[in-house]
């Protein structure tokens, strides 16, 4: 494992931190979009579905369970907990799941890399992955002011995916025996995780925009659309 | 293939 891979899972497990710590110590989940946190809750359960059949390391196997655990947590604290619930912005968290679920699912059933139950699903949620973030970058844009902790966890979100391509793009450089292997690898550049990743992170390049602007004044943090 | 590399991630 690389330094990249491991400052993005770091930069990963630090954006949950922040949101938990922001629903369990200020009560409110004000800003967050509920919708984003189902999918992401969607794509780990879908991911790992080789957890106890497939295994790569201790780490690996613990961090999975940290995901899952977590982002079912706070699904329960936005959709049950009697104070959170209540400060769900529901009416600007509007996005429909179904318009990022199906064209991945399909998207999936295309071009999967086996076709088994298991590859399809794992496919879908490299795709589905890409996009979740999209109801939470909507939200944030109704939303007038948006409060540090949930700026810092979108900030940290996207973070995570810009560390894990410089780790792809490291990993395919490096990890090769063969020295002319990365040329074939790079047509391969448009695969599935590949592609996903690009997406992902193009889309936070506007709020990184906005994050760092704010950032650099001193001002609240605020997208315009 | 680039596909095998990402599935020892998370």
């Amino acid at each position: 494992m690389n330094l990249f891979r491991l400052a993005g899972d770091m930069t990963h497990l630090l954006s949950i931190v922040v949101l938990l710590l922001k629903i369990r110590t200020t009560k409110s989940c004000a800003g967050i979009s509920l919708k984003t946190q189902e999918l992401y809750a969607l794509v780990f359960v879908t991911r790992y579905l080789d957890l106890f059949s497939r295994y790569v390391s201790f780490y690996n196997s613990v961090m999975k369970l940290v995901f899952l655990g977590t982002s079912f947590a706070i699904v329960w604290y936005m959709r049950y907990h009697k104070v959170v619930k209540q400060t769900y912005n529901k009416d600007e968290d509007t996005f429909k799941h179904y318009f990022l679920v199906l064209p991945s699912f399909v998207l999936a059933l295309l071009i999967p890399h086996a076709f088994n139950t298991v590859e399809i699903l794992w496919t879908f949620s490299i795709y589905l992955e890409a996009v979740a973030i999209l109801p939470q970058l909507v939200l944030l844009q109704r939303s007038r002011n948006i409060d540090n902790l949930t700026g810092n966890y979108v900030f940290l979100l996207g973070g995570y995916r810009v560390l894990y391509l410089f780790n792809w793009v490291y990993r395919l450089f490096m990890e090769e025996n063969h020295k002319m292997r990365w040329i074939r690898d790079f047509v391969e550049i448009l695969n599935t995780a590949w592609m996903s990743g690009l997406v992902q992170t193009a889309l936070y390049a506007d709020f990184f925009y906005y994050y760092i602007k704010s950032w650099k004044n001193r001002e609240k943090l605020k997208l315009t659309a | 293939c680039l596909q095998e590399h990402v599935k020892d991630e998370l």
